[in-house]
């Protein structure tokens, strides 16, 4: 079992029923027996250990438990998501507003038994109360405390908690019966104090802005989207969030590139071993997480691209995987060069396959001198140029018609423009492309 | 591989930090998940959960994340519920 270092400093305890399940998604469950379950789950811990537990009315304040049904955002911070998924959570005791709260998500069928898709009440709640309580997540297997749901137990009314759940409560609270418990005194040790407050950085006002567009280099890099400008970068996760709104520092985070390096050209991160290729001019280096490996820079003239009019490539515009097939895309003034990544011999080879270079402008619907191209989504490309971005959809080449749209607003979290303008065909600048909106 | 699906990749780590396995992402204190760290966190969320550890998010693994669960960590470190909550008021 594992503890969160958190008590209750008292063993009565009380607590409070604030609404119940929709009917409309749990019809099974009228209030008498939602009531019942709840007695009975906090019963499964008084049994435990020499606690007890008593019910106030919600408008009395609610004690020191708190029992509610919510659904997405419910002003905590900890939103639920529909159905599925996260089904319910409970904060710690002690001396906080919310301590001992319990949340439970309302969008779940909630049952008594938990048969014909839906969950039981029952189970859960032992699971949260015993949060509530004080402990932690239990990797053991029986514990009610594992983090998945179990499914139903056989009898509410028989149930009792395994030992790994017993020894837990009673290191806290002790046992029922004459004894010592976990100790003479279950009191855990004083937690360490936390870090001091640190001061709030003022922004730096030096810093490019990011709401500007016109980024050096956008990679995908181990499910996260990079954009590089400048001597800086800004990072954003899967699911849309910017992780600051200043910058970072390339140097103080990718080490191995030259002192004064103030431009990325393209990075991408390779299929085959997971290493990070950067390109800056003509040269090039591997990394290994956020490391140079040892040997770089190494010449771009050794990845073998030569262009339609026989000279060298001497840089890389736009560097990405495409999911559709798999091979690495170098883009360099116009053209563009495939290479099959894929380790033979323990060696990657960096040729490009033969047919290429090709024009840019096979990749129909998009800036053929684009800043940068990553993968995506679903597997879809996404082309960056200036402030926009186009996406086309996974294996698609010749779409005619990418409406592109905002990166600062879609990526950067940056206000969206006052107005709307039509959107022009980045291949045809006179002709326009429209939607309904527009 | 880690582009082989990025959708499902993603998916992963993101639940990884979700629930405690790896550190919250911070671009001026953190470093990026190097591989070994995220297959370190895949080990000890197999372990956790009782399937086998690969380090490799197999199906089992897939299965096991989208079982239906409490949204606490299951690894409660300095990120705690209660601990962010606090800051948060202190923010406010």
């Amino acid at each position: 079992y594992a503890l969160s270092g958190l008590k209750w400093h008292k063993t009565e305890l009380t607590w409070s029923l604030h609404n119940f399940p929709s009917p409309s998604r749990s019809p099974t469950l009228t209030h008498e027996l939602v009531e019942g379950i709840l007695t009975h789950a906090f019963k499964a811990w008084s049994d435990a250990a020499p606690l007890s537990f008593r019910r106030q009315q919600s408008d009395s304040g609610g004690g020191d438990i708190r029992v509610s049904f919510f659904h997405f955002l419910h002003d905590d911070g900890y939103p639920f998501d529909g159905r599925g998924g996260t089904l319910a959570h409970a904060f710690f005791p002690g001396r906080d507003e919310v301590a001992g709260d319990t949340h439970f998500d309302d969008h779940e069928t909630w049952s008594y038994g938990g048969d014909g898709g839906s969950t039981d009440l029952f189970t859960v709640a032992v699971h949260e109360f015993g949060h509530a309580l004080g402990l932690s997540h239990s990797s053991t297997d029986p514990s009610i405390m594992r983090p998945y749901y179990q499914g139903p137990v056989e009898s509410i009314h028989n149930f009792q908690l395994d030992l790994d759940d017993r020894l837990a409560i009673q290191q806290l609270y002790g046992v029922k019966s004459d004894g010592l418990p976990g100790g003479v005194d279950p009191d855990l040790p004083v937690l360490p104090n936390p870090a001091p407050p640190k001061p709030t950085q003022p922004s730096e006002p030096s810093f490019p802005k990011r709401c500007q567009g016109g980024f050096d280099a956008v990679a995908n890099i181990r499910g996260e989207v990079f954009f590089f400008k400048g001597a800086y970068f800004w990072r954003t996760t899967r699911d849309g969030s910017l992780l600051s709104l200043n910058p970072a520092e390339i140097k103080n985070f990718w080490t191995g590139l030259p002192a004064g390096t103030d431009k990325i050209d393209a990075v991408y991160e390779r299929r085959s071993d997971s290493s990070i290729v950067f390109f800056i001019g003509s040269q090039y280096w591997v990394f290994k997480d956020t490391v140079a490996m040892s040997g770089y820079p190494r010449p771009l003239s050794e990845w073998g691209m030569i262009r339609k009019s026989g000279a060298v490539v001497d840089r890389v515009d736009a560097a990405f995987i495409w999911a559709h097939n798999g091979k690495t895309y170098l883009f360099s003034r116009g053209e563009f060069w495939r290479f099959d990544e894929s380790r033979k011999d323990g060696q990657v080879t960096t040729r490009p396959e033969a047919g290429y270079p090709r024009d840019n402008s096979l990749w129909a619907g998009v800036p053929s001198n684009m800043d940068d191209i990553i993968s995506w989504g679903g597997g879809d490309a996404y082309f960056f140029k200036d402030n926009l971005y186009w996406v086309l959809k996974s294996g698609g080449l010749n779409q005619d018609i990418v409406t592109p749209k905002s990166i600062a607003v879609d990526w950067l979290r940056c206000p969206a423009p006052p107005s709307t303008s039509t959107t022009a065909n980045p291949r045809l600048p006179g002709k326009c492309s429209c939607d309904l909106r527009d | 591989s880690t582009s082989s699906n990025p959708e499902q990749y993603s998916s992963a780590v993101d639940w990884l930090g979700r629930y405690g396995y790896l550190p919250p992402p911070d671009p001026r204190t953190s470093k990026l998940q190097t591989m070994e760290g995220i297959e370190r966190a895949i080990r000890v969320m197999q372990r956790f959960g009782g399937i086998q550890e690969t380090g490799v998010i197999d199906s089992e693994t897939l299965k096991l994340m989208s079982t239906p669960r409490c949204s606490l960590p299951d690894i409660v470190g300095s990120e705690d519920m209660l601990k962010r909550r606090r800051r948060r008021r202190r923010k406010r």
